[in-house]
């Protein structure tokens, strides 16, 4: 039996929307410390981990570990009937090939289920070692989203370098090439706007800007990302998920051939 | 050029 309520719906809206692009079909796995997945896109160079702790629900069971194979699209589809503002709830049966989502207007006087069919999915789990990172840069998401869409219209790579000048985003093309440099800034009645870069080693890797512009679909979930580099290490780009998780993506650079 | 590497050339299987 697994029954999950959450009253910001529009968190598991937001997720969704966020990854479907990138992978088609996830194991949701279910366990008493929360609703986790990890999936990479059909490419293998990218991968999504995102955690909602039980502790973000207002009633969370789950009576065994259970793993649920969901279409993302299909799920988005669903979930899109809901509105922003109602309470999602989560069920179903041990074993059980569907999975129901209920829709709870903020008044009560709108009440929905939708019940999706489940897939298997054999899907690879790779073990994500913990890390030191050369660098963690925080910064605005939203500063992060328009500089990659910006170097999007450029180059089809960027090179992120971080020293103790500040982060470099580099890209070149066709039509010429672009450098946007972010210096540390720390606002302190405004901590969300602040860049922080906290750099162990100077650190300089290439990725491509699609995969990057597919992350920053998770922008309106946190008001900060955080951009972890090592040199030996896929970029982990981390938006925290208020009071609940996070959605952390995983992106293998790109080597001079 | 650049070549994309993969997530394997990093992390191991579960």
């Amino acid at each position: 039996m697994l029954e999950l309520r959450l009253v910001q719906g529009s968190l598991l809206k937001k997720v969704i929307e966020a990854i479907k692009d990138l992978v088609t079909d996830a194991n949701f796995d279910c366990s008493a410390t929360g609703l986790s997945l990890q999936a990479m896109d059909s490419s293998h160079v990218a991968l999504v981990a995102l955690l909602l702790r039980s502790e973000g629900f207002e009633h969370y069971r789950c009576d065994r570990n259970i793993s649920m194979g969901m279409n993302l699209n299909n799920m988005s589809k669903m979930l899109k009937c809901a509105g922003n503002d109602d309470i999602i709830t989560i069920k179903g049966d041990d074993g059980g090939d569907t999975i129901t989502f209920m829709f709870e207007s903020p008044n009560q006087d709108k009440i929905s289920d939708f019940e999706m069919k489940l897939m298997d999915i054999d899907s690879e789990h790779l073990g994500i070692p913990e890390a030191e990172y050369h660098a963690i840069v925080k910064m605005p998401s939203s500063e992060f989203s328009r500089i990659c869409k910006d170097l999007s219209s450029i180059g089809d790579t960027v090179v992120i370098s971080v020293t103790k000048e500040g982060v470099k985003f580099t890209t070149r093309g066709d039509i010429g090439t672009a450098n946007i440099v972010c210096r540390q800034n720390k606002t302190i009645d405004k901590p969300d706007e602040a860049t922080i870069i906290e750099m162990n080693e100077p650190v300089s890797l290439t990725f491509a800007l699609r995969y990057l512009n597919s992350f920053t679909k998770a922008t309106s979930l946190s008001e900060s990302v955080t951009i972890s580099l090592s040199s030996d290490l896929p970029v982990v780009i981390e938006y925290k998920i208020a009071d609940m998780g996070y959605i952390r993506f995983y992106l293998a650079p790109k080597i001079e051939d | 050029m650049y070549k994309q590497q993969k997530l394997s050339a990093f992390f191991g299987c579960k």
